[in-house]
């Protein structure tokens, strides 16, 4: 599920908390970023 | 202005509408934010897609404090969108519909920076053992919504230099062909209410967007030559700004306003050229028009041929730009009903009414012909302001579209209510925009049968 124009989105890293504890997941943020 | 009686009646409409169910059940598509060029966020918009992935509270859940879980954007409809929490795989019967524009959806990760777990709903917490497992998988490589959404969102709508007691020109309510001196009220998602400053009622007022064509700065009459309502004192001052260009603090100023495309060529439109032209009392219907006066930078005084005033009180200022002014012929071209001259006998042809009235038909030259791309389609859901009562916006349906022309159906009124509009006007809005602004939405009128 790549975005076809990376122009204005970037891959971050998302932290995640759940009850049984914390971790990462990569995902893509865009929708407003410059 | 007199407004049709019937059309005042409009206050009746369901309050607090909400177009989630309403879309869903009329299997109605609306217009994409990137539509309305003036609204909130419609630049960004092609990046808010389906299948993104956003943090929002989760009710079902028996933990003291609130709780929050992943939902999955399903449909996009104007700023709504249809969710599904994240676990309920293909199981549509918990859906749910929220404005992503709110302060309740935030991105992915929002949740863990204020501290906060993610809990899954009850009904479905049985479903997988290992949820951490399950949502790196649904998580991983797909789209979230920046950190920064709700303050661009935020920033995007207070983006204007109109504020409470700013003076403006605006058009005269009571008197189309005349202007008058009004002061900014109140300002929500760049439309304006306005109070006329001479009026002896306590609330005469007006609503328009800042963009609207009928709002200009301090001194446009005067520069433009346009017929102005006002005080011989206001009348002086303005003589002195235009000279002087020094405005008082609260003046609107020419810069805060979108300035009118310059006509290319040396051909002028001339008093007496014929044309067709929304009606502007009745925008249902486009009529036989004449170019009554030419003001100074490319404005022009439209009468309608037919229903004209003795006193020229019903002529209507345009800018040769407008969209909403057509070549003669435009109608007949695109297959639309064309409004006569009112008493006109015989089915109406442009060739015999010209030879009639001696007159000649504005070249096609001087008429704007650019078609934005604006991606409105028949079918669309809107919220578009009721021209005739522009404090109200009401759900309505792009019900044709002509170029960038488009005819607005208001929802469970008849046609006779229709409104034509151009697609980039600025009194049309997104599904979503007045839930956004707090701003009362007029839902579709429902008909009550006699017993």
């Amino acid at each position: 599920d790549v975005p076809t124009s990376t122009k204005k989105w970037e891959q971050k890293q998302v932290q995640i908390k759940t009850l049984e504890g914390e971790f990462s997941v990569t995902m893509w943020a865009s929708g407003g970023d410059d | 202005m007199s407004w049709p009686k019937t059309i005042t009646s409009r206050l009746g409409g369901v309050r607090g509408f909400d177009w989630g169910p309403y879309l869903s059940s009329t299997s109605s598509d609306a217009a994409s934010v990137s539509c309305f060029k003036h609204c909130p966020m419609s630049d960004n918009w092609l990046n808010i897609t389906v299948g993104m992935k956003v943090e929002i509270q989760n009710h079902e859940c028996d933990l003291p404090d609130h709780a929050y879980w992943i939902a999955t954007v399903i449909k996009i409809a104007g700023y709504k969108s249809l969710m599904r929490f994240e676990g309920f795989g293909n199981d549509t019967s918990y859906d749910f519909w929220m404005n992503l524009c709110t302060q309740d959806v935030h991105p992915v990760g929002w949740c863990a920076t204020i501290g906060k777990p993610l809990v899954p709903p009850k009904s479905i917490q049985h479903k997988y053992l290992d949820w951490k497992e399950y949502l790196v998988k649904r998580l991983t490589g797909s789209r979230t919504l920046p950190s920064n959404f709700y303050n661009k969102v935020v920033e995007s709508i207070g983006n204007h230099r109109f504020k409470k007691g700013v003076h403006v020109e605006v058009v005269d309510k009571m008197c189309v062909s005349a202007m008058r001196v009004a002061t900014v009220d109140e300002v929500i998602g760049g439309r304006l209410r306005l109070q006329y400053v001479d009026s002896k009622e306590e609330n005469d007022d007006f609503w328009c967007h800042m963009r609207s064509p009928l709002v200009h700065p301090i001194t446009w009459s005067q520069r433009s030559g346009h017929k102005l309502h006002a005080s011989q004192e206001y009348k002086n001052q303005c003589l002195n700004k235009i000279i002087t260009e020094n405005y008082h603090p609260n003046d609107a100023v020419p810069d805060m306003f979108h300035k009118a495309k310059e006509p290319q060529g040396d051909l002028k439109f001339q008093v007496g050229m014929k044309l067709e032209a929304i009606d502007p009392l009745n925008l249902s219907a486009i009529c036989v028009a004449t170019v009554m006066k030419v003001l100074k930078n490319n404005y022009l005084m439209i009468g309608i041929d037919g229903s004209m005033a003795q006193n020229g009180s019903d002529w209507f200022c345009y800018h040769t730009s407008s969209p909403c002014i057509f070549p003669v012929g435009f109608c007949e071209i695109n297959g639309l009903d064309l409004t006569p001259p009112r008493g006109y006998k015989g089915q109406f042809k442009w060739f015999e009414y010209l030879k009639q009235s001696k007159s000649t038909a504005a070249p096609v030259k001087l008429f704007d012909k650019e078609i934005p791309k604006h991606g409105f389609k028949p079918g669309h859901k809107v919220e578009a302001v009721d021209l005739m009562e522009p404090r109200l916006i009401c759900v309505a349906t792009v019900s044709k579209v002509v170029g960038r022309l488009l005819r607005i159906h208001f929802d469970g009124w008849e046609n006779e209510y229709d409104q034509w509009v151009d697609s980039e006007s600025p009194d049309l809005y997104p599904a979503g925009w007045c839930e956004v602004m707090n701003y009362g939405l007029e839902g579709p009128r429902v008909k009550v049968e006699p017993p």
